[in-house]
Parts: C-alpha cells; sequence; structure tokens
C-alpha cells in the first residue's frame, strides 16, 4: 500500500 | 504504471549498467565523480527505507534494490578495485558535498509532508537527488575530451529525469487528485541543471566529435 505521495515512484 | 515512468525507470537502469560496464571494460575510472556516486548511494539508501516496512510491488522492490546495490558497487570499484582505484582522481574531485548535503538536510527538516524521521529523510533524499549530479558535472567540465562512456552516462541519467518529468504530466491528466509538490519541484530543478550538458553533447553527437565541456 502507498500510505503517502510520490512513494510509488523510484 | 505508464510508459514515461517505465521508460525513465529503464533509463536509469541501462545508465548505471553503462557506468558499471565502463569500469569493468577500462578498468578505469577516469572522468567519473566518486562524490556524485557517495550521494546516489546517501540518497537511495535514505529514499528506500521503506523497503523495511512497505511493499508495493515486486518491481519496485527489485529496482530499489538494484540501485543501491549497483551505487555500492561503483564506489567499491573506485575506492577498493586494485586497478581502478589507481585511476581514480581525487585531485579533480574536489566538490564539497557537504554545502549540497546540509541544506538539504535543513531544508528537509524545513518544508516535509510529516516530521517523522523516514519522512524527513524521504524529503531530504528527493532533495539531494536534484543535485547529487553536481559534483560529476564539474569534474567533467575539468576533463578534456569526456571519453564517450562517461558522457553516455551521464546523458542517460538526464534523459530518466525528462522522462520523469513526462511521466508526471501524464499522472496529472489521468490520476484525479494526484499531487506531489515536492517532488515536482525538485525534479524540474533536477532535470534543468542537465539542460546545459544536453546541448553541449548533443552538439558534438551532431558534429561527430569527442564530448568537451567549455570551462
Amino acid at each position: 500500500m502507498v500510505d503517502f505521495e510520490g512513494k510509488d515512484e523510484l | 504504471m505508464n510508459i514515461f515512468r517505465f521508460a525513465g525507470d529503464m533509463t536509469h537502469l541501462l545508465s548505471i549498467i553503462v557506468l558499471l560496464l565502463k569500469i569493468n571494460a577500462t578498468k578505469s575510472c577516469a572522468g567519473v565523480s566518486l562524490k556524485t556516486q557517495e550521494l546516489y548511494l546517501l540518497v537511495f539508501v535514505t529514499r528506500y527505507l521503506d523497503l523495511l516496512y512497505s511493499y508495493i510491488s515486486l518491481y519496485n522492490t527489485f529496482m530499489k534494490l538494484f540501485f543501491i546495490c549497483s551505487s555500492g558497487c561503483v564506489i567499491w570499484y573506485i575506492r577498493e578495485h586494485k586497478t581502478v582505484s589507481q585511476t581514480y582522481d581525487s585531485a579533480q574531485d574536489t566538490f564539497r558535498v557537504l554545502f549540497l548535503a546540509c541544506p538539504c538536510m535543513i531544508l528537509a527538516l524545513t518544508v516535509n509532508h510529516d516530521f517523522t524521521v523516514t519522512e524527513v529523510l524521504w524529503t531530504f533524499s528527493i532533495y539531494l537527488e536534484a543535485v547529487a549530479i553536481l559534483p560529476q558535472l564539474v569534474l567533467l567540465q575539468r576533463t578534456k575530451n569526456v571519453d564517450t562512456l562517461t558522457g553516455n552516462y551521464v546523458f542517460l541519467l538526464g534523459g530518466y529525469r525528462a522522462l520523469y518529468l513526462l511521466n508526471w504530466i501524464y499522472r496529472i491528466l489521468t490520476e484525479p487528485g494526484y499531487r506531489q509538490w515536492i517532488v515536482w519541484i525538485s525534479g524540474t530543478i533536477q532535470t534543468a541543471i542537465y539542460c546545459d550538458f544536453f546541448y553541449y553533447y548533443i552538439k558534438s553527437w551532431r558534429n561527430n566529435e569527442r564530448l568537451s565541456l567549455p570551462s
């Protein structure tokens, strides 16, 4: 799960 | 994940492979800035702390581990490898990295989303990545006739940033509510830093000359 912004990018 | 993001990641991956290939094939790290590589390792370690507590995808996990390990590997080559380390010119690679890291840390402590250890370190890594290429660019400028692979490495690294800009534009247009100002502003600055290099890289490529940056 992505819990804060931008964290799904590298 | 959109095509721009994927192409960006692959360009980033390729840039590191080109760098490792250059070092391994020529047994030389001439023109490569150890300072930039150490800053990148710091960027990756502080950003990917979430490997320990959050999972996004196998792809993300693999790439994060690759970036940490590969920059560690480049640093090992430059510092420890018997032949490669002798080709490192520390007299040229003199950028004061604390001048980059300290302001980034102060900024991360001031401008962040959440005042927690992991969030501040993540924000620090975003700010630091934006300027981590500077020691490398300064070194290139001091080196007359930059070798092709080192030039390609920096070009690919800049290309990865440009593709990330396109990725963000695509996401803004397709994902309602998608926003990440800290990442956008830092990323735009980061890409802008490459503009000058891009200009001379493309010029030398078109004229079929070796790359040399004006001092």
